[in-house]
């Protein structure tokens, strides 16, 4: 048992440093078990360094450097333990356009090896996608999808706003 | 192997039937705030049977029934299938296709409900879901589905409850 | 003690139905006391119906028209009790387009009355601003601000992406 | 009434100091992820005196004292000052400006540290910004300044907690 999560530590924690590395531009970061002679007595701690800081604690990480950390844990298990599908819900939401276009990339190249559907209000993000599938919902509470929109369409009949960000 | 269809009756926000078709790869989904784009994130995890009815935003099952939009009449079931292309035979079903479905039904005094699982057509149970689904390692516990607002707990959990991520992969 | 936060809860609720039902064009919220007779003894609860929709649990509202419900009670109070300066960091994070650009104008128009200093990364909110200011960190940890930007300045220079969201 | 400027010097990642000059009326703030925009909503909290330190990110107050960036040496103290117009008199000071500080040193033994307030520059105390901020109604308890994730928990946050802020108010 304990031989079986340290291996699956050491296999995530190795992904987890490239991912971050990666995404972050040359940060870095790493799983740490608490207790290593009995990790199942102790917790998973994460350490970050964004590029050209110290490292902090943890909580002292702005709102979108904390979704970097954690896109790049889910990814490094993604990959450690790949699955054929993934569902992201507005995982861009405190993103920066720049992160959330990288985020955004990283599962485009993710996307060769399996299925990803990305919930999202952001531009930058639907620009990324191979296929766009439209929600909407007129005043009765019923929703409706409409299948391949292009990016046009959505901006103008779906998110009804003309110069949307 | 990936999902190739979702179909929801009578769930949330979408009233009677609806086929949703997914291509491979990268598919983006928007829409409105309130539109139903994170009830479609829920019709999957209710098929993958989560531990708990709150991981689908309802205070028990029957909420998840729709409930008639401004006008109409509440229903009284609500079925959704996730239908998976199996030609690479990653599960263990002999079929190209493999449907999984389940369905809630409000019972006759309109306070129980019955919850059953099909695969294929076939009754089944949660059992048998989890256990085909392991095979493509989906589990509705692991991080296959990022629910709204999950991205920002990763880091706030304690590290016990993160080690525990790891348990259930090990 | 009783009569003083009863007269506060009429206040604010009156506000706060007029907000709501701007901000969701023609939806119903409201206020509520738990316990009437004595209102120490129980909570405040909240009450929304978003148009064209049953009334729900208010666990039930999706992100975006919780954002909706909340940003209606931050205005309700400022209304009942304003106040010359308010800060409001990325409030804007889970609404759409549309509603972004609506809690913008709201503010817009508030800030006749008061100072307000707006987190965002949304163009949608950027566009409203009467003033931009821009915070930029090179690869040193340091943060330094650009007073005065247009927005133009803003997409090329300081969030670093030419096509940005 | 209005804040006129706030002038940090090495409160986090701001290294020495700076005047940042606001305008009345809606001002955006922008920029990328971790350059320091929530720094700025900090630096406001931190004068007004939270009630606790957790509200301003910080395990300790001396850990809102500029650590040096990537390669220097962090700074031996932290001073913020919002510096509010106050032409129409609301703030019961007679001057036209009001200027309000808070400077936190650390102590010669790297452990301690010493946390001081002052109006227009003579020592004071936080029960007096209290009492100066209260003639304006503002306060670090009320809902003048919504912090990044606030927003969700308004409506996640208890009835209790929730009745709490029209307390305050009354
Ligand atoms: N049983 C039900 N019957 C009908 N409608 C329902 C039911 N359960 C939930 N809903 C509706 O679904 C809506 C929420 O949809 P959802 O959370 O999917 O929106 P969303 O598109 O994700 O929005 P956002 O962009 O704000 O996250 C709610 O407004 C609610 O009224
Ligand atoms: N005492 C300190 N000394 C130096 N840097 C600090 C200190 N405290 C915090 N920081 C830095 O401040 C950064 C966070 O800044 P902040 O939260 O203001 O970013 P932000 O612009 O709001 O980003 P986001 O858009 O992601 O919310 C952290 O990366 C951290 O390194
Ligand atoms: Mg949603
Ligand atoms: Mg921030």
């Amino acid at each position: 048992k304990k031989t079986g999560l340290l291996k699956v530590f050491d296999g995530i924690n190795e992904k987890f440093k490239d991912v971050y590395a990666d995404l972050s531009d040359g940060g870095e970061a790493e799983l740490l078990i608490e207790n290593m002679t009995d990790p199942f007595q102790g917790g998973l701690q994460i350490k970050a360094r964004p590029k050209g800081k110290k490292v902090h604690r943890l909580e002292a990480l702005s709102g979108g450097e904390k979704g970097l950390v954690s896109m790049s844990f889910i990814f490094a298990i993604q990959r450690y333990q790949p699955s054929p599908f993934y569902v992201l819900d507005e995982v861009d939401q405190n993103l920066d356009a720049l992160n959330a276009r990288n985020i955004a990339q990283m599962i485009k190249r993710n996307s060769e090896r399996a299925q990803f559907l990305q919930i999202s209000l952001r531009e930058v993000t639907l620009k990324e996608a191979s296929n766009l599938v439209g929600v909407t919902m007129q005043n009765d509470g019923i929703s409706k999808v409409i299948m391949k929109v292009d990016l046009g369409t959505v901006k103008k009949d779906i998110m009804d706003i003309k110069d949307a960000d | 192997m990936y999902l190739k269809q979702l179909e929801v009756e009578n769930f949330k926000s979408f009233k009677g039937k609806l086929s949703i078709p997914f291509m491979d790869g990268f598919t983006a989904i928007t829409g409105p705030n309130g539109s139903g784009k994170s009830n479609v994130s829920d019709a999957v995890l209710f098929v993958l049977g989560p531990r708990s009815s709150k991981a689908i935003r309802a205070g028990k099952l029957t909420d998840l029934i729709f409930n008639g939009g401004k006008t109409g009449k509440p229903a009284s079931f609500c079925k959704v299938s996730l239908i998976f292309d199996n030609s690479e035979n990653i599960l263990p079903i002999s079929t190209n296709e493999v449907k999984l479905t389940r369905l809630v039904k409000r019972s006759k005094n309109q306070i129980g409900y019955s919850s059953n699982f099909y695969v294929n057509g076939k009754k089944s149970t949660l059992g048998d879901f989890d256990n085909i689904l392991s095979h493509a390692r989906i589990s509705s516990d692991g991080y296959n589905i990022v629910q709204q607002g999950d991205i920002t707990n990763i880091v706030s959990m304690g590290g016990v409850e993160r080690r525990q991520i790891l348990d259930e992969i090990a």
